[in-house]
This record gives C-alpha cells, sequence and structure tokens, in this order.
C-alpha cells in the first residue's frame, strides 16, 4: 500500500508544482517506484508541466470524485509517457469544490475516503497542492503519512513554513491525524544573492534544524524551462543543476521515508 | 472620492505584495496622492513589507469590519512613517473569514459596503490580493474600478491572467459590476533568461496587446532585501532598477487611470 506525501506551502511560488514534478519523475525513474502524481491545485499546473508527455482525456473530473460517494481517484488515473509514473490531473472546478466541500461532515477527510483504492495500486503518491492552508490542503494532509514543505529564500516563505506547521499541530490535537515533517526544503537558492539566502538558511536552522532537507534546490533555468515545454526537468536537460537536485533530493526524501 | 485600485493574479508569488506595496509607496511619495493600502492577504505580508515604518495596533480587525453591519475599514487605517500613506492591516482570522462570508448574500460585495467612507478621506485605495480567484479576490475587484495584474515570466503566470480576466468578464455579465483592467504589468523579468522571457512577452502582447504596461519590472535584488528589512524599496535603495521601475510604474499608472 502507497506511502502517500503531500506537497505543500502557504507561500505563492516557491516550487510546490516544480517540486511534486520532479521529485515523482525521480521516485518513478531513478528510485524505481511505481509512482502516481496528483494535482490538487486548480490551476492544473502538474497537467502543464507534464503536458508534452501525458494525455488528459476524461469526462469525470477530480471534483466529482471528491463529491461523490464510494468513488475513487482509482477512475482518474492517467497513464504517463514516463515509465513508472500516472497522473490524476486537477480540474477548472476544484476551486468551487473547496467551497462546496466546506458545508461536509468531516469536509477535512473526503480525499483520504478516495484515495484507498488507488493505493493498493502504486508504491509512493505524492500530492500537489495549492498555495494556502485551506480545505484542499487539509485534505491533502489527513490523506498524508508525510508532507513535503518547498521554502524558497525568502522570510515571508519561511513565515508560511510556520503557519503550515501550526495548521499540522492542529490536525494532530483536534483530529488525531499525525502527519510526519518529511522535510523543509529549501529552494531557488541562488548563490547571487549570497546575503539574503545566508539569513534564511540560518533562520531556517535555527527554527526548525533537522527538519531542513540537506537537498537545497538552486535556481537553475533548466527548471522553468523544462515547464515552459511540458516536460519534466530530466527529459530537457538531466545535467542541468536543478535536475541534479531533485534526483538527489528524491534518493533523500525515499532514505527518510523508507520508501523502498 | 478615492479610486480603487486591486492587485490580483490567481498564480502564486508572481509579485502581488511586492507591486501593491511599492506602487502605494510611489503613489504617495512621488504622484503626491493621499494613498491607502489595505492587505486582503491572510499572509499579511504587506505589513511584514512595511514592518519598520509602521506598527500594528488593533483589537478590531479586517475579519470583524467585513463581517459586521454597517462597519468601515475606517475604522482600521493605521499611520505609516511613509509621509501620504496609510494602511489598513490583513489578520490572520482572513482564511476562516474567506469560508464564513461564502455564506452570505452578496458575499462578493462586502468590501465594497466596508470601503465607503475610508474612501472619502483618500485618493487612491491600494488593494493587496491572495495567490488565487476566491472570495476575498472577488471582493477586492467588485470594491474596485480598476484591476492591476503582476505576470512573471512564466507560461503558468500568463495561465492565471486569461482566468482572472475570465472572473473579471462573469463578474460584468452576472453581477454588472464592472472592473476596468489598469494594465498587465510584467513582473521579475531576467534579461540573463532570454529565451523564456522573450516568449512570454510576445504570448502577453498577443494575446492583450494594450492591456500590457508598458513599465516592465526587472529582477532586482533590492525588491527582495527590501522586503526582508521591512522596508519599501525606495528607502532601501531609490537607485536600485526595481525602485526605478516600480517609480515609473506609478506614474504609468497614475496616467492610465487619471489619478492626478
Ligand atoms: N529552482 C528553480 N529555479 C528556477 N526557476 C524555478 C525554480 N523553482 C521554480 N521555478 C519557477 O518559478 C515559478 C514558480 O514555481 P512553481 O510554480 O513550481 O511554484 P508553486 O509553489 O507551485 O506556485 P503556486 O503557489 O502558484 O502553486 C515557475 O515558473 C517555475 O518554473
Ligand atoms: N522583481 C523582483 N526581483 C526580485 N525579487 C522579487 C521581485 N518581485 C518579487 N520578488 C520577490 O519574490 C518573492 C515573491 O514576491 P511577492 O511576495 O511580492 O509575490 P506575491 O504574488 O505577492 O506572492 P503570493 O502569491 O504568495 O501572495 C518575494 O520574496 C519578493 O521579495
Ligand atoms: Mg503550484
Ligand atoms: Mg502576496
Amino acid at each position: 500500500r502507497a506511502r502517500v506525501l503531500a506537497v505543500a506551502a502557504q507561500k505563492g511560488g516557491v516550487g510546490k508544482t516544480t517540486t511534486a514534478v520532479n521529485l515523482a519523475v525521480a521516485f518513478a525513474r531513478y528510485e524505481g517506484l511505481r509512482t502516481l502524481l496528483l494535482d490538487l491545485d486548480g490551476q492544473g499546473h502538474v497537467g502543464a508541466a507534464l503536458a508534452s508527455q501525458f494525455t488528459d482525456g476524461d469526462t469525470t473530473t477530480l471534483s466529482d470524485v471528491l463529491l461523490g460517494h464510494g468513488r475513487d481517484v482509482d477512475e482518474l488515473v492517467h497513464p504517463t509517457r514516463i515509465a513508472g509514473l500516472w497522473l490524476v490531473p486537477s480540474d477548472k472546478g476544484l476551486a468551487a469544490t473547496e467551497g462546496i466541500l466546506a458545508g461536509r461532515i468531516g469536509k477535512e477527510f473526503l480525499l483520504r475516503g478516495a484515495i484507498r483504492r488507488a493505493r493498493e495500486r502504486f508504491d509512493v503518491v505524492v500530492i500537489d497542492c495549492p498555495p494556502n492552508l485551506g480545505n484542499l490542503t487539509l485534505n491533502a494532509l489527513t490523506a498524508s503519512d508525510a508532507c513535503l514543505v518547498p521554502c524558497d529564500m525568502s522570510v515571508l516563505a519561511m513565515g508560511g513554513v510556520a503557519d503550515l506547521l501550526g495548521v499540522v499541530e492542529t490536525l494532530r490535537d483536534r483530529l488525531d491525524h499525525d502527519v510526519r515533517i518529511a522535510g523543509i526544503v529549501p529552494t531557488r537558492v541562488d548563490r547571487r544573492n549570497a546575503r539574503v539566502t545566508a539569513a534564511v538558511m540560518e533562520g531556517l536552522d535555527t527554527a526548525w534544524g533537522d527538519l531542513v532537507c540537506r537537498t537545497r534546490i538552486p535556481v537553475s533555468s533548466a527548471l522553468a524551462r523544462a515547464q515552459m515545454d511540458g516536460v519534466n526537468v530530466f527529459d530537457y536537460d538531466a545535467t542541468s543543476p536543478g535536475a541534479v537536485a531533485y534526483r538527489e533530493l528524491a534518493s533523500e526524501v525515499a532514505t527518510r521515508l523508507a520508501l523502498r
């Protein structure tokens, strides 16, 4: 039965999608894990990031499954052209769905109930979350064994990490759900902005010490260019600093979570 | 009575807050406009960006005002150390508030009703929005005369602009509210990533031609460093490319909206 990993961060643009996509590809290609990538963000950027490597062909949507009864994301699993990687795409109705599910009993647990059959078929599920700590992110967290938190080199992103850890604490106390922090990933690390980078890295270390991943994701234009071309970074340029770092991160996370 | 300008974009991290803050400071300092900056994002990054230049001291919150009856953001106006600039800070409860107001009749119009008295006292109100097209952003749009849309050099950000313009269209048809697009601002323009920049600039021009601002905001580490120090970019380094660009943008937007 699959381990489930949520990629979440309150701050916008810190690299959640870039991390979820390239980590999932690395799990499949380099760690030999049957991987399911699930896009829980109505922006649909996971599908865009792999646009040239998968085809969305369904009338059923993730919103239908979340709001339905006895349904499972299993119905929505699409193959990709990357061996070992499957995808559940998001849909444009997800933002509205977040509002609708707010009225449901146990609104935080709808995804957990709809992921059981899919979990039987994979080794790991990676969930990309929207830039907030709302109901969709809560659903991802309660459906997950662990949470990976991308954090860029800004004091704003660090504030977002603190807020997310507060939410994880509330889930533990009030809803009795334990989601482990797989790690806080320093992202968009720019050697040209040494002063800011040093200040943020020190802040992360002081606040969360051993929760901070050893692997840092550097600024690497290949990551942005690959996303623009709808291709994962390893197929775009496996020698780029971004590709090397995400491969390393996959290995570090696979070890931390005993995925293989 | 003040012109009201929403700074909105669905995509995370494209520079909404950086734009709202520095544009508001430039309106006050260089365009001579009595300016109110309103933080509608529960992340509270406007307050963080000006942390060293204002003091938050209130038991009343923006959530209280939005959910109350007959209240006005007037009650929450704080002075800053920047002559001509006042601030209405956000509060941590805003994310929950977004859920609560979903049940209200005319949920999109709560801010419009709560901004009337404040408008009497200023020349322009600038509203910073969260990274989504949810109820808070809708409240900003219906309270606004115009919307400024930051867009960074990524195909994902462009997709977000298209979604936002779709929402503006729906507000027009269904709710009879006309919010003009003040402009689409190219942000984080990086001369080092020439290929991606050229592709996105061409895409913006093809899709939205004269809606695209003449002023482009370059990547400028002073913008990130100023935010880290809780100071606006003009006081941090007025000669930096970021400061020069935001001053220019303020002039361009003031002209487009006939603010002075
Ligand atoms: N390490 C990096 N180097 C260069 N560009 C990057 C890096 N990481 C992400 N990017 C680019 O930065 C932008 C934001 O990244 P991404 O969309 O993954 O962030 P996000 O946290 O998912 O955003 P959102 O909050 O909107 O969901 C994208 O255009 C992406 O290609
Ligand atoms: N032109 C620029 N050059 C360099 N850094 C920038 C620039 N614009 C913004 N930044 C930095 O990029 C990060 C994201 O910017 P900002 O917080 O303003 O975006 P946002 O759209 O408000 O994000 P969110 O979606 O989380 O609200 C911040 O750390 C900011 O300091
Ligand atoms: Mg994303
Ligand atoms: Mg912001």
